[in-house]
């Protein structure tokens, strides 16, 4: 996993 | 026309604090309900929440929904100008490409006045559902900036591992290892003081003390923290700030390798 990307593994993007 | 005015401006001074050095750049969406910034640092690894609701406000103006988009340096700049008595308005046009921040000293002598540019940011936005966590603790503020300074010393990472006795924080690292322990506070005589656990089940994360400690630059916003926790999804630290709104910062936990 991209560690540039961990937050919006959570949480949706809108 | 946009215009909030807060006579308390030196927490706006401590919100630029508790932000300027985890976010570069954000945006400030307002509208009738007040003020929200949502924002990632650049890593993606943390994720800031601020709200400051209308009714916050000493006055509160907002005829049309706008976002403006800031370079928090240059905000920061703008508003140590201002002194920590002083109320502090800010202000734009709609549409407008500039805001205003503005100074007055208490008795009214002084009156200063700062515009900005405004930056079009094209940030991404997350929902963040309403959540029930596992482990909610509340403990002075102050105490877990001194923990997470304290702990950071030891390692690059923090464990928080709450049960229904307490909460311990450990890091672990080339010089040993640190453990502190807080039991929940038998009596409570004064609320801000108090270590007070809620836990339907015990949670055991890992985080990164760089952030944590990025976070606790927010403590003179309030006299108490509040963390929540569940498995496998990010911590959340909320500030409340008095009668105006709160904080919260979202960290990713660490997963082992």
């Amino acid at each position: 996993i991209e560690r540039q990307d961990l937050m919006s593994l959570y949480y949706p993007k809108l | 026309m946009f215009e909030a005015r807060l006579l308390r401006g030196s927490i706006l001074k401590k919100v630029l604090e508790a932000i300027k050095d985890l976010l570069t750049q954000a945006t400030f969406d307002c509208d009738d309900s007040g003020i929200q910034l949502q924002a990632m640092d650049n890593s993606h690894v943390s994720l800031v929440s601020l709200q400051l609701r209308a009714d916050g406000f000493d006055k509160y103006r907002c005829d049309r929904n706008i976002s403006m988009g800031m370079n928090l340096n240059s905000v920061a700049k703008i508003l140590k100008c201002a002194g920590d008595k002083d109320t502090v308005t800010m202000k734009a046009q709609d549409n407008a490409d500039t805001v205003t921040f503005v100074f007055e000293s208490p008795n009214q002598e002084k009156v200063s006045d700062y515009e900005m540019k405004l930056m079009n940011l094209d940030l991404e936005h997350l929902g963040i559902p309403e959540t029930e966590y596992s482990c909610t603790i509340r403990m002075p503020s102050a105490e877990f900036a001194r923990i997470c300074r304290d702990l950071s010393q030891f390692g690059d990472s923090m464990v928080i591992a709450c049960t229904k006795e307490g909460v311990k924080f450990s890091a672990t690292g080339e010089i040993g290892s640190a453990n502190i322990k807080l039991a929940q506070t038998a009596s409570v005589d004064k609320e801000e003081e108090a270590v007070i656990i809620e836990m339907d089940e015990p949670v055991t994360l890992t985080f990164a003390c760089q952030y944590l400690n990025y976070f606790t630059k927010a403590t003179s916003l309030s006299p108490q923290v509040q963390l929540s926790m569940s498995a496998d999804v990010p911590l959340v630290v909320e500030y409340r700030i008095q009668d105006i709104g709160h904080i919260r910062y979202y960290l990713a936990p660490k997963i082992e390798d």
